[in-house]
């Protein structure tokens, strides 16, 4: 997976996947 | 109004995906909605198209003992763990409108379990209908149910076996109307009549 080959209409998802991830990491 | 509509059917999945799986007795890592497309170029342009499942959108909540996602780690070797590093900080910079990709950063330095990269590829992944455990759970319109490790690896299916490497021990695809509701998880989960109906309550939208 590369950041520049990610579709378009996915980033969403991956936005809010990336937020999560770092509220998990700052909460431990 | 076709992107609001657009962003009301991204928000509409992704309640229903969180739903699901904070509604659930049994403790779930992830939950992805497979949406099916049709590929008009593929298709030879007759209008028909190819079918396929295509990320429609995902939910991932990750695992509750947290001791057991750093030791699934711990088998990735110490490039692998950089090469994820890097992929997290390249796209935290390429959502964040790019910032340096580089940059140091709480997330991007901390390591990234198998299930989240198992879960991040999956959004690089679509299957031919048919094809794939979502394509076949989606063509013969039943539900795959794999419970334990040793059905994962034995399923003669490249996603489950992948998912097997990652440290999932149960893999489920439920079919809808238009897609198919997957369910990970790194603990042995039987088989649940009750989740199948949730999903059917939850996904099936031309109802």
């Amino acid at each position: 997976i590369t950041a520049v080959g990610l579709p378009q209409a996915r980033k969403a998802s991956l936005a809010r996947f990336l937020e999560k991830r770092k509220e998990r990491v700052t909460s431990t | 109004p076709a992107a609001a509509q657009s962003r009301l059917n991204e928000d509409t999945l992704q309640q229903r995906l969180q739903a699901l799986i904070e509604g659930a007795r049994e403790t779930w890592t992830y939950a992805i909605y497979w949406q099916l497309s049709y590929d008009s170029i593929a298709g030879g342009g007759d209008g028909e198209g190819t079918a396929f499942l295509g990320w429609g959108d995902g939910y991932y909540k990750g695992e509750e003992d947290k001791g057991k996602s750093k030791k699934r780690c711990s088998s990735v070797n110490a490039v692998e763990q950089e090469h994820r590093k890097r992929v997290i900080r390249e796209l935290n910079a390429l959502i964040s409108g790019g910032a340096v990709a580089g940059a140091a950063d709480d997330a991007g330095d901390e390591e990234v379990t198998d299930t989240e990269w198992f879960f991040l590829v999956s959004m690089t992944q679509s299957f031919l209908n048919g094809t794939g455990l979502p394509g076949q759970a989606f063509l013969h319109c039943r539900t795959i149910w794999l419970s334990g490790s040793g059905a994962l690896a034995g399923s003669g299916c490249e996603r489950a076996q992948q998912g097997q490497i990652y440290g999932l021990r149960t893999l489920v695809c439920i079919p809808s109307d238009n897609g198919v509701v997957e369910l990970g998880s790194t603990d042995v989960i039987q088989q649940s009549s009750d989740l199948m109906e949730k999903v059917n309550t939850l996904f099936n939208f031309n109802n």
